[in-house]
């Protein structure tokens, strides 16, 4: 554990906590994409299978138990809370987010480390993680404009993908065989997908005018 | 291994 996934993984946890009070304290998910928090909790779901069966440390099991409930507690907000689910925009959040899961399991079959059921899930779970913010960033091009929660959520995931990345350079240079080209090529490609956000975020908050 | 890696990181 270095400070760089020290701070990775409580911007994460930051990030998710913003989203779930918003929604919690003032009952609505207007500009959420409910499709991007779907993928989450499959992510979560396919990569945590090990919570039941193997104890590493309370920080990690607690971490996990954080992003499990998170995530499936705001899709629950959105999709079954009456007042939440009345501010859902429906209409615009139509990115069919079903190919991205298809498509990620197709490539976890072919492209894997080990083919075993756990491997190829957790391969899986680390591609689906990679695309599962597109329909938010696709729903937040299409209402133009984006209330400051949910700039602030999406920034700090990316600011986690970021720090992340920060840890597997740290950890190249101080572990003799620290290689996982998986982990590090779909860490890549999720936090590129950030980057055009981060670049209208900031020109947003340099010229202190609303991010649209 | 991947027992290894799935403890390694969240």
């Amino acid at each position: 554990m270095n400070i760089f996934r020290l701070a990775g993984d409580m911007t994460h946890m930051f990030s998710v906590l913003v989203l779930l009070l918003k929604i919690h304290t003032i009952k609505s998910c207007a500009g959420v994409s409910v499709k991007t928090q779907e993928l989450y909790a499959i992510v979560f779901a396919t990569r945590y299978l090990d919570i039941f069966t193997s104890f590493v440390s309370i920080y990690n099991t607690f971490m996990k138990l954080v992003f499990l409930g998170s995530s499936f507690s705001i899709v629950w907000y959105m999709r079954y809370h009456k007042a939440v689910h009345r501010t859902y925009d429906r209409e615009q959040d139509t990115f069919r987010h079903w190919f991205l899961v298809l498509s990620c399991l197709l490539l976890a079959l072919l492209i894997h480390e080990k083919f075993t059921f756990l491997e190829v899930l957790w391969t899986f779970s680390l591609y689906l993680e990679a695309v599962a913010i597109l329909p938010q960033l696709v729903l937040l091009q299409r209402t133009r404009n984006i209330d400051n929660l949910t700039g602030q959520y999406i920034f700090l995931l990316g600011g986690y993908r970021g720090l992340y990345i920060l840890n597997w350079i740290y950890r190249y240079f101080t572990e003799p065989h620290f290689v996982h080209w998986i982990t590090w090529i779909t860490g890549l490609v999720q936090t590129l997908l950030y980057a055009d956000f981060f670049y209208y975020y900031f020109l947003s908050w340099k010229n202190n005018k609303k991010l649209n | 291994p991947l027992q290894q890696r799935m403890h390694d990181e969240l």
